[in-house]
């Protein structure tokens, strides 16, 4: 698993 | 954010505005895929669950409530408006939604960023919006004859990704933080759909004629 990056695009 | 991401999210609000003027003035919406519509309306469903419990900015959110009301919207105009959902060419329309749900549903169960209820849907939208547009491009190639309005809101939907991709390649040199291999391989895939519709559409306009399918 990658890092969980903030969802910030739509 | 950048000017391509705004580029972007701007080409993907101008491919739903034209989408929504098609039906408005022709009272039509021959050459659309219903199929296409209701799997764009569950990945804003599924993806926009977030409104919930995340804000970024005011931007995010209102752009996020104007993707799920204009994807309702269309559903409802297709499915339920007096004179448009006569035009619906339902015999065409024959894509299943479930080759595409399932295995977008399997491969976000597999393949995730963290095994909870949101990031799973999440991931799931992610896959999904990859291949929501086939149902559209099976029912152009079917139909051939394509109308000027369906030939831009598909090309602006195209544009809306490949922008998004500058927009990564961008932020990959300028935000070390930022790294969403997920995000990207689905977005790769979404825009390759596109290349031969791209290239076709690029032809026909090029000859200042119709868009024409072979």
């Amino acid at each position: 698993a990658t890092e969980n990056v903030k969802k910030d695009e739509l | 954010m950048n000017l391509f991401r705004l580029a972007g999210d701007m080409s993907h609000l101008f491919s739903i505005v034209l989408i929504l003027l098609k039906i408005y003035t022709s009272k039509s919406c021959a050459g659309l895929s219903m199929k296409t519509q209701e799997l764009y309306t569950l990945v804003f469903v599924t993806r926009y669950l977030d409104l919930f419990y995340s804000y970024v900015s005011l931007y995010n959110t209102v752009m996020k409530l104007i993707f799920l009301a204009s994807s309702f919207g269309i559903l409802w105009y297709m499915r339920y408006h007096k004179q448009v959902k006569q035009t619906y060419d339902r015999e065409q329309d024959t894509f299943r939604h479930y080759i595409l749900v399932v295995p977008c549903a399997v491969l976000a169960l597999i393949v995730n960023n963290e095994l909870s209820v949101t990031e799973v849907l999440w991931t799931f939208s992610i896959y999904l919006e990859a291949v929501a547009i086939l149902p559209q491009l099976v029912l152009l190639q079917r139909t051939k004859n394509v109308d000027n309005l369906t030939g831009q809101y598909i090309f602006f939907l195209g544009a809306y990704r490949a922008l998004y991709i500058l927009n990564w390649i961008y932020r990959y040199w300028t935000e070390p933080k930022y790294r969403q291999y997920l995000v990207w391989a689905a977005g790769l895939v979404q825009t390759g759909l596109y290349a031969d519709f791209f290239y076709y559409y690029l032809k026909s306009w090029q000859a200042g004629e119709k868009l024409r399918l072979p």
